[in-house]
């Protein structure tokens, strides 16, 4: 037996539409630490983890572990019909091949069911050892999407650099190049407008711009986002799922040939 | 020109 009570279900609503767009079908694992996903594109360029812990619910129930694969294109249409002040409630039974999702509004008035059918996804899952990274940005989400958008009208690939000047991110396509700088900046009236860069060591790393404005469907659930750097390494970028978690996309880089 | 690395280059499958 499966029942998740999230009051703020709007945070569920906005994890579908942060991750739809990357992952077609995937497994939802539900454990006594939590409700998670790990799934790759289908490419398997790209992997997205996310964890909902337990504690962030009203209601955690998770008798046995339990892994139940949805098509996410399907779970968005389910939760497209759930207001953005309802809560959502998550339940199952053993066994059963259907999971219910509940609506009920703030002022319990109106209480809606939407069962929807699961089905058998074969999916690989990887381990994602802890890694020291050389650089670790933080910055405002909003701001990153920007710069994405922007260099995605220019050039197809953004080289991401980080030096004690700063992060740079550049590109380069038939009509010319761009190259957007952002400095630390710690002296601004709210913490989420700040920029903080923590380089071990400077790193220069290409990847494809496509992903990188996937992941910035994200954006909504969180005011910062963290960008994880190393020379060997995917990078992760990483939002916080409210005090309750995060959505972490990992990118393999693009190499010279 | 560009080579794309996938990720199942640098994670194991568990």
């Amino acid at each position: 037996m499966l029942e998740l009570r999230l009051v703020q279900g709007s945070l569920l609503k906005k994890v579908l539409e942060a991750i739809k767009e990357l992952v077609t079908d995937a497994n939802f694992d539900c454990s006594a630490t939590g409700f998670s996903l790990q799934a790759m594109d289908s490419s398997h360029v790209a992997l997205v983890a996310l964890l909902l812990r337990s504690e962030g619910f009203e209601h955690y129930r998770c008798d046995r572990n339990l892994s139940m694969g949805m098509n996410l294109n399907n779970v968005s249409k389910m939760l497209r019909c759930a207001g953005n002040d309802d809560i959502i409630t998550l339940k199952a039974d053993d066994g059963s091949d259907t999971v219910t999702f509940m609506f009920e509004s703030p002022n319990q008035d109106k209480i809606a069911d939407f069962e929807m059918k699961l089905m058998d996804i074969d999916s690989e899952h990887l381990g994602i050892p802890e890694a020291e990274y050389h650089a670790i940005v933080k910055m405002p989400s909003a701001e990153f999407a920007r710069i994405c958008k922007d260099l995605s009208s220019i050039g197809d690939t953004v080289v991401i650099s980080v030096t004690k000047e700063g992060v740079k991110f550049s590109t380069r396509g038939d009509i010319g190049n761009a190259n957007i700088v952002c400095r630390q900046n710690t002296t601004v009236d709210k913490p989420e407008e700040a920029t903080i860069i923590e380089m071990q060591e400077p790193v220069s790393l290409t990847f494809a711009l496509r992903y990188m404005n996937s992941f910035t469907k994200a954006t909504p659930l969180s005011n910062t986002v963290t960008i994880s750097l190393s020379s060997e390494l995917p990078v992760v970028v990483e939002y916080k799922v409210a005090d309750m978690g995060y959505i972490r996309f990992y990118l393999a880089p693009k190499i010279e040939d | 020109t560009h080579v794309q690395l996938s990720i199942t280059e640098f994670y194991r499958s568990t």
